[in-house]
């Protein structure tokens, strides 16, 4: 597999990458190495292990750091944190169900600060920013009171959040770039009162 | 509209009607009158109320058992109980989303007794037999322990419930009377975490 002195490169790479001024395309693993005054070799078998380049050409400079954050984490997909750990928030945090589809829930976040009741943290709303930026943490869960919603929504979008799963009973407005799903559980018991609604017609006839 | 005096009455020609034997598929109301000993006109005025007979013959019994159930709200199937006052059961009692589908959320049941901190009641699980049975409410929202949820399940069903919006990560197994719907929350933020993916895919291309 991939050694630990590889790992701690590739986010130099990576940075290097997506700060040098260049119109060219395509990006050499010689170029990067004469750079960072690295050990060619060294620097083509670390790319090597995150993507394979073109003979003579290199690596297509987008590609290559796409390839890069994917491997390092960048696109977390697979973790979510909660935002308000009241009632609904804490249930959601007990809640073993998702470890199923290959989320995990990383930590609660709440206004009224730290504490250790439950088995996975819940952690003071001050440190969300550092925290989603540090992991990459892309997808929330909303579980505040309504009248907060749309100013929480707001500052996880600026910390970077693409992706709000909203139990809050308001509409949220914010940017093209974050994916908004509101659950209303409302709708599933009127649901579940239309079918006894619609059993109870059949068994008169 | 229909008088105090009629509404007191109603349920005395329901339980007559239930429990009077007889092969006969129609009943008039003279019959109904002489039977309980009142006023034939009052009779047929109040029954007016309900349902409307045919001439000569009167009411087909079902039918008119049928009328003064729904007409005396036997079929409640607007209310809803809570049972399992924990972390989710009382986020969704003070959830106020169910009103606007018409569905009144009447108390929740919890076996750790009767407490006023919601705004709604919570009740001692001893009461929950006498209230569903005297209320006759169908519908339940099962939030207990997943341990718990199959005899908690099994002792609504013999309650009377009639369909029950099941949280807890078992599959129920009931009768036929009984409509099971299942939420699963994480199948909302795995739904939503492809959501994410694929809008990242699309914008990669
Ligand atoms: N969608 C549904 O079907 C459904 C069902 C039940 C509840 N809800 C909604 O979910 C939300 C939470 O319900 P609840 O019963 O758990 O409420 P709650 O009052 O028990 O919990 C809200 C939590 O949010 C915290 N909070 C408040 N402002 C905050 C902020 N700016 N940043 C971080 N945390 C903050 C509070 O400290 C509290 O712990 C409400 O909006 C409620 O209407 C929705
Ligand atoms: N479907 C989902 O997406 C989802 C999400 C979160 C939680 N859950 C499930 O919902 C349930 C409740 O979660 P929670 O976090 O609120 O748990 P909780 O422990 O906070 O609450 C459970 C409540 O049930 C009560 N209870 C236990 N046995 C009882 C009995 N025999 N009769 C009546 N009440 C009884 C307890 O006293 C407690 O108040 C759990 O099964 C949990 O796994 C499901």
């Amino acid at each position: 597999g991939i050694s630990g002195q590889t790992i701690k490169r590739l986010p130099l790479y990576l940075t290097y990458l997506k700060t040098r001024k260049t119109d060219e395309t395509y990006v050499s693993s010689t170029t990067i190495s004469e750079d960072l005054r690295l050990n060619p070799v060294l620097v083509r078998k670390d790319l090597a292990c995150v993507m394979t380049g073109k003979p003579k050409v290199g690596f297509l400079r987008e590609d290559l750091i796409a390839a890069l954050e994917e491997y390092l984490g960048y696109n977390r997909l697979d973790s979510a944190i909660i935002v308000g750990a009241g009632k609904l928030g804490r249930a959601l945090l007990d809640y073993p169900g998702f470890d199923a589809y290959g989320i995990e829930v990383i930590a609660a976040f709440d206004i009224s600060g730290d504490d250790r009741t439950s088995a996975r943290p819940v952690l003071g709303i001050d440190k969300l920013d550092d925290i989603v930026k540090r992991m990459h943490i892309k997808i929330a869960i909303l579980t505040v009171p309504a009248p907060n919603a749309q100013d929480v929504a707001k500052s996880l979008e600026a910390s970077g959040i693409e992706a709000i799963l909203n139990f809050a009973p308001v509409h949220l407005s914010l940017g093209e770039s974050v994916i908004v799903k509101n659950v209303n559980l409302a709708t599933e018991l009127a649901g579940l009162a239309k079918s006894l609604a619609e059993a109870k017609e059949k068994s008169n006839e």
